[in-house]
């Protein structure tokens, strides 16, 4: 881009906020902010929306960092955005796609928890709201949707990493995303960033039954991750939450499938290296640059099917 | 600012499922302050755990006396997060 931002470092919360308004100034007529709520503690939750124009287009959703720790995802986030934005208008099969579709980016999905990971703790995964009569803090904002809620594979106790929180949708972080893309009325595929152990899972998670678009949606999987792997030959698991990785109620793409956006999946970018979501900062232009291509690969079968 | 000294990351793999339920018990134990990164699920399926230093050798002990599976994925978790806020420092002087 025109400015000198660094797409491959780790960047606080500001920076980010700051590289997302220099984008919006850099390419106005495709890309816009909207802030969609705020977090518990009262940090902006923004989306970056590409749209060629026209009202109530269908949509694509991503978001990225909802377990605060896994700062590739949010790197990756950022580093997207810029594709998106600088590719349009050179990319056939990205000018299509926005041709007809817009896409919505919620580049930090937990802020409390990010800002907490680099001034506090770097292991931390939930928000940062308060729990009556504990002593612990956060809830895991991936066990906190309308999904199966408080089952299998969430936790009742607030100390734990899993904890589920005291109701669905509790989390503001959450309920802001349940709103936005409620009222929105068209959002077509729901995507999710997260950053571990290179899987790419679809629904659902809160039992371990199979979906009824499990046929199309495991091909859709599969191809994107042939997509992603051919950059740098980084191999992907794909199938359904439950048996990919464990058995986890209350994530945000079974209330996604469940609500009916058919095309529903979560991506765990790479590690590579060993060392879970402390990916070292030489990788993250990597990691985003093959991740483009899975994406890219879910934006095209979402484009050809509409329904 | 909470730091990690001495912090390791076991990957644990369980071969049946009462040594997955071995370590979903081990998740409950609130004193050993276990940050699970990947939690245990299914047999033959990793669960990667962060074990404060303090409690490296109980945690140990308790996956050996059951025979359960484990390698250590970083061996010193401090080093890694150094390491990651060196690189930080190194790229912000670099834009500047």
């Amino acid at each position: 881009g025109r400015n000198s931002f660094n797409y491959g470092a780790y960047h606080p919360l500001e920076t980010i906020y700051q590289a997302m308004d220099d984008l919006v100034a850099e390419y106005p007529q495709l890309v816009s902010k909207q802030q969609i709520g705020e977090s518990y503690e009262k940090r902006p939750l923004y989306v970056l929306k590409f749209s060629t124009g026209g009202k109530n287009r269908p949509a694509i959703w991503i978001d990225a960092g909802i377990h605060a720790r896994e700062w590739v995802t949010q790197a990756t986030a950022l580093w997207t955005a810029r594709k998106i934005a600088s590719d349009y208008g050179y990319d056939p099969s990205l000018d299509s796609l926005l041709n007809t579709m817009d896409v919505f980016l919620l580049v930090v999905a937990n802020p409390d928890g990010y800002v907490f990971s680099h001034t506090e703790n770097r292991m931390w995964r939930k928000t940062r709201s308060k729990t009556p009569g504990s002593l612990c803090v956060g809830v895991d904002p991936n066990r906190n949707w309308d999904a199966g809620f408080g089952g299998p594979g969430a936790s009742n106790d607030p100390c734990s990493d899993s904890y589920h929180g005291p109701s669905a949708n509790s989390e503001v972080e959450v309920r802001s995303v349940v709103d936005f893309i409620k009222s929105h009325g068209n959002v077509k595929a729901f995507i999710s960033i997260h950053s571990y152990s290179q899987l790419l899972m679809y629904p659902y998670g809160y039992t371990c039954t199979n979906i009824k678009d499990h046929a199309e949606l495991d091909n859709v999987a599969k191809m994107a991750a042939n997509a992603l792997t051919s950059l740098y030959g980084t191999q992907y698991k794909v199938g359904p939450i439950c048996s990919v990785i464990y058995q986890a109620s209350g994530g945000s793409i079974d209330w996604s499938y469940d609500y009916g956006i058919k095309y529903s999946f979560a991506f765990e970018l790479r590690d590579t290296g060993r060392h879970g979501f402390l990916l070292p900062a030489s990788q993250i232009i990597p990691t985003a640059q093959e991740t483009w291509l899975g994406l890219k690969s879910i934006f095209e079968h979402v484009r050809d099917h509409p329904y | 600012l909470e730091t990690f000294a001495g912090d390791q990351v076991l990957r644990v793999e369980p071969c049946n499922e009462e040594q997955v339920q071995l370590l979903k018990r081990l998740r409950a134990q609130q004193p050993l302050q276990l940050n699970f990164w990947r939690f245990p699920s299914f047999p033959n399926e990793p669960a990667d755990v962060q074990v404060p230093f303090a409690n490296l050798q109980n945690v140990k002990v308790f996956l050996e006396s059951h025979q359960i599976k484990y390698s250590i994925m970083i061996e010193d978790v401090q080093a890694a997060v150094d390491e990651e806020r060196r690189e930080m420092d190194l790229n912000q002087r670099r834009e500047r």
